[in-house]
C-alpha cells in the first residue's frame, strides 16, 4: 500500500554528489507499524519525506495507495496529502499563531463544519497534554510543547498514513509514554498505517516491524557493525 | 560557582501570568557536571537560559564565578559569555553558512590566530563525525548534524563552563555516546564545568549530580508522582 521501487536520491554539493539513498526497496501494508532505525545522516528524514511525496526521488519509484505519485495531476496530488499526516523532524509549525490555529489550519482541508473543527482542535491538544497552552504562539512554548503541536497538527486530521520523523526527541519519558499511546491506539483500535523514524529503541518495541537504515541502504536485521 | 538565588521567571499571557520558575535555588560547584531532568514545559531550558545570561530573572539573582550577572556592564558580560559554551534545544545555527563557517564564527572572540582558529574547527567537528559535511549549510545537513555542528560551535571555544539543552535529543545511540565521550573527557580531564539539560535517564548517570525540575520547582529527588 506504500512502496518504494529502488529509490535513489542525490544531491550535488557542487561537484560532488552525495547518494543519501542508495537503491531503496521499502513496502509498508495497510494497517502496518513500521519504525525506522539508523545512524544520524544515513537518509531517514529523506525517505520519509520521499513517502510523504514532500521530495521526488533521484530515480525510482514511489507508490501511495497503489499509484505512483509521480503520475499524480496536482489535484490528486492535494487529495493524497488529505490522507497523510506528517510529523516533521523540526515541526514546522507557524510562527506568529497559536498552537489552536496552528493544528485548526492543518483541518482546513476537511469538509468539516467550523464548530465541529474547534471540538476536534481542542480534543487532540487536550490529548497531548496541551489543554493549557491552546493560546500560546509557537515562541511561547517549550521545546517538547512544539513538537506536541506538530504531532497534534498531524493526528488531528484522522490520516489514513501516519508519517513521524522523532517524534518524542524533546519530551521526558512520562509524556513519550503518553503519545505512543495515542499512536498504538490509531493503529491498534482503528487500523491507520504508521511509519515512524525514532532513535529511541524502546518506541521501536511498540511497532510491528523495524528496519534500518545506514548510509542510505536498508536492513531487515540491524547491520553488525552500526546502528 | 554558578548559583541562583530564589530565582522566578514569569510571563504574561495576556493577562495571565505563567510561572515558569517559582523561586529556584540551584548551585553548581567548579568542575561539576550537573543533569537537569524533568517533564516537558517544567522550565528547564528557561532556567539554563538564565544561568547563561541570555535573559534575566522576573525576581532574584544570578551569580556566575561568584558574579551577580546584573551587575555587570557590557564588557564585563561580553567576557563572560567567552567562558561559556551554550547548546541550544534548537541548535540556532546560521541558515545560510557553512558548518565549518558556523563553528568558526564563535571562536573570532578568542584572540588567535586564522591558522590556529581553523585547525580547532577541523579538529572539533572531526570529533564529532562531521568531517564529510564541513562545507554543508545547514539546510543540507540531517537533524543529528545540525545538532552536533551546534554541540561543535560550544565545544570549539573550550569554555570553563558548557551549558547543554538536550545535546542528544536527534542522534542514534552511537552518535549519542561518541558525544558523551566528548563531554566526559572535557569534565574528567580538564575540570569543566557541565550543567546538562536531557531526557535521556543513561546519559543522566554520567553525571556527578541529577536534579529535577518539575513545575517550575527544583528538587534534589525525583518527586513521587511524575518524571
Ligand atoms: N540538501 C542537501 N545537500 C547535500 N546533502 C544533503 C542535503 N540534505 C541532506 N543531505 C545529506 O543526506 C544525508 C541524509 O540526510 P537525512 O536528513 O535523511 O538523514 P537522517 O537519517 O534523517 O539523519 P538524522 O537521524 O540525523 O536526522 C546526510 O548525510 C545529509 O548530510
Ligand atoms: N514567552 C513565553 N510566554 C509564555 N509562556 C512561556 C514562554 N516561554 C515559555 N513559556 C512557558 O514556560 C514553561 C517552561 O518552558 P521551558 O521552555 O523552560 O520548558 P522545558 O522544561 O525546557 O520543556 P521541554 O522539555 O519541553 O523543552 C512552559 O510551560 C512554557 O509554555
Ligand atoms: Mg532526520
Ligand atoms: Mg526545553
Amino acid at each position: 500500500v506504500v512502496k518504494t521501487e529502488n529509490v535513489e536520491k542525490t544531491y550535488m554539493q557542487g561537484k560532488i554528489p552525495v547518494h543519501a539513498l542508495r537503491g531503496i526497496d521499502f513496502s509498508v501494508e495497510e494497517g502496518e507499524y513500521v519504525a525506522i532505525l539508523g545512524p544520524s545522516g544515513s537518509g531517514k528524514s529523506t525517505l520519509l519525506n520521499l513517502i510523504g511525496a514532500l521530495d521526488v526521488p533521484t530515480k525510482g519509484k514511489v507508490f501511495i495507495s497503489g499509484q505512483d505519485i509521480s503520475e499524480l495531476n496536482s489535484r490528486k496530488r492535494a487529495e493524497l496529502r488529505r490522507t497523510i499526516g506528517f510529523v516533521f523532524q523540526f515541526y514546522n509549525l507557524i510562527p506568529r499563531i497559536s498552537a489552536f490555529k496552528n493544528v485548526e489550519l492543518s483541518l482546513s482541508v476537511k469538509n468539516i463544519s467550523r464548530s465541529e473543527r474547534k471540538k476536534i482542535v481542542k480534543k487532540i491538544l487536550t490529548d497531548v497534554g496541551l489543554q493549557d497552552r491552546m493560546k500560546h504562539a509557537p515562541n511561547e512554548l517549550s521545546g517538547g510543547q512544539q513538537q506536541r503541536v506538530a504531532i497534534a497538527r498531524a493526528l488531528a486530521l484522522d490520516p489514513t498514513y501516519l508519517l513521524m520523523d522523532e517524534p518524542t526527541g524533546n519530551v521526558d519519558t512520562k509524556t513519550r509514554d503518553m503519545i505512543m499511546k495515542l499512536i498504538n491506539q490509531l493503529n491498534k483500535e482503528k487500523g491507520r498505517t504508521i511509519i515512524m523514524i525514532t532513535h529511541d529503541q524502546f518506541i521501536a518495541k511498540d511497532s510491528d516491524r523495524i528496519e534500518y537504515l545506514v548510509d542510505g541502504k536498508l536492513y531487515h536485521k540491524p547491520p553488525k557493525e552500526r546502528i
